[in-house]
């Protein structure tokens, strides 16, 4: 979805 | 060993159906102070984090930490096969390779007993921060699912502007537009009919539709949600149980 930031950009794995 | 005793087998049922439509592969973190899972959907724009703690169980007991891989569209057919009002007891060994769901109605003395095969899923669990948000807001559920679902009719986008005393919805799309505005206020009589809004910075965002479709579906699991919005980082919409939460993290649209 143009415009969507995947939740990876602001989350990293722990 | 572990022994999970739900009280009543609706509540697990319940706490499924909130997020099975948008993740299906999830592992299941069984450690002594309760259970938690993590799942990203497909298209990884949505984290759905769940914490079930122990008072929400009839009693519960897990000797070592063990985690269950477990497919929910397979949980929710054996889910099914259980009534609401029976006790759901999920019983595990240390190294399980399946997961056994036992369903008991204590009235009518009748046991129902049903083993899941679980899988091997490899996800990677992100560290989620504890965020400074612009924005709390705290409302009724059913009426944050009905104007998610009227505006999502209208756009594949639905903005939330918050300033400080006016939280407003809008979509606007090919056929026309809509927009709902909350005022916060108390309900003496029905707490869980207020809402209650802490504005530190005004936010205006812009979320995809059908995330929000799906993380409506955690409804059923609380009178209210819990909404934290921050210009800098994903939404929170929070769903508490009596002893933990269902979160769904959802990063806002660029502004185009």
């Amino acid at each position: 979805m143009a415009g969507q930031p995947t939740i990876s950009r602001f989350f990293k794995p722990a | 060993m572990l022994e999970a005793k739900f009280e009543e087998a609706s509540l697990f049922k319940r706490i499924i159906d909130g997020f099975k439509d948008c993740v299906q592969l999830v592992n299941f973190q069984c450690k002594e102070d309760g259970i938690i899972a993590q799942a990203v959907d497909d298209s990884r724009v949505l984290l759905v984090s769940l914490e079930i703690g122990i008072e929400a169980f009839q009693n519960y007991r897990c000797d070592h930490p063990v985690t269950l891989g477990i497919d929910l569209t397979s949980l929710s057919k054996i889910l099914r096969c259980g009534n609401n009002t029976d006790n759901l007891t999920l019983i595990a060994d240390d190294t399980p390779d399946s997961v056994l769901l036992l369903f008991e109605d204590t009235k009518k003395d009748r046991i129902a007993e049903y083993s899941l095969k679980l899988m091997d899923i490899d996800a990677e669990f992100l560290k989620i921060e504890d965020l400074a948000y612009d924005c709390t807001l705290k409302m009724p559920s059913p009426e944050f699912s009905k104007i998610v679902r009227d505006l999502s009719q209208l756009s594949d986008s639905i903005n939330i502007m918050i300033t400080k005393e006016t939280i407003k919805f809008v979509a606007d799309g090919d056929i026309g537009s809509g927009s709902v505005i909350l005022k916060p206020f108390v309900n003496m009589d029905k707490p869980q009919e207020s809402i209650n809004l802490n504005m530190d910075q005004p936010v205006d965002l812009t979320f995809g539709s059908k995330y929000l479709l799906d993380i409506v579906k955690g409804s059923a699991l609380s009178d209210n949600v819990g909404v934290r919005l921050s210009s800098e980082a994903p939404a929170l919409f929070q769903f508490d149980l009596k002893s933990g939460y269902l979160q769904f993290f959802l990063a806002p649209k660029f502004n185009d």
